[in-house]
């Protein structure tokens, strides 16, 4: 464990803390995308399967059951909660599950490292994690005006994937650990998709005005 | 031995 590993893993925690703390006291859900949160359970619920099979570590286990916990929580709140689910912009928030679902299987099916089903899961996932944000960046770039926890949220898991690219850099140096290339390129176009977000978090935050994406 | 990957990173 390095740590841009670490750093990455707590900023990933940090993210989803936040958005089940705004959730949990606000009791309100605007401008958080449901899409973008199923999505995130389907990716840790077909990753973390391993949790049966292997034991890697107690950091390892207990990250992956916050990680489902928390997910299948945000979810359960946003269609369940008979509070929050009032504030669920259902009109705005119309990105397809599909239109991402799918393609990432077809991908899985067709490029991955090894033909078991385990390990065609976790390709998925890895896959569908890469573009499990853009309900989030649609429904943002529809609303306009971002409340200050949605974007901590945003910003914090964008770092996440940025983390974890320094840390494969470290482990490829340090360790000779290789991490394989889909992971490579899936971890790239991540967190090149907050690339357009973190430019106007950085400039809102630069010049103390409210966070505003162009229309 | 067969390699499997193992993935240790969450």
């Amino acid at each position: 464990m390095n740590i841009f590993r670490l750093a990455g893993d707590m900023t990933h925690l940090a993210s989803v803390l936040v958005l089940l703390l705004k959730i949990h006291t606000i009791k309100s859900c605007a401008g958080v995308s449901l899409k973008t949160q199923e999505l995130y359970a389907l990716v840790f619920a077909t990753r973390y399967l391993d949790i049966f099979t292997d034991f890697i570590s107690v950091y390892n286990t207990v990250m992956k059951l916050i990680f489902l916990g928390s997910s299948f929580s945000i979810v359960w709140y946003i269609r369940r909660h008979k509070i929050v689910r009032r504030s669920y912009d259902k009109e705005q928030d119309t990105f397809r599950h599909y239109f991402l679902v799918l393609p990432c299987l077809l991908l899985a099916l067709l490029i991955h490292e090894k033909f078991t089903v385990k390990e065609l899961l976790w390709t998925f996932s890895i896959y569908l994690e890469a573009v499990a944000i853009l309900p989030q960046l649609v429904l943002l770039q529809r609303t306009r005006n971002i409340d200050n926890l949605t974007g901590q949220y945003v910003f914090l898991l964008g770092a996440y994937r940025s983390l974890y690219i320094l840390n494969w850099i470290y482990r490829y140096f340090t360790e000779r650990h290789f991490v394989h290339w889909i992971t490579w390129i899936a971890g790239l176009v991540q967190t090149l998709l907050y690339a357009d977000f973190f430019y106007y978090y950085f400039e809102s935050w630069k010049n103390n005005v409210k966070l505003q994406l162009p229309a | 031995k067969e390699k499997v990957p193992q993935h240790d990173e969450l």
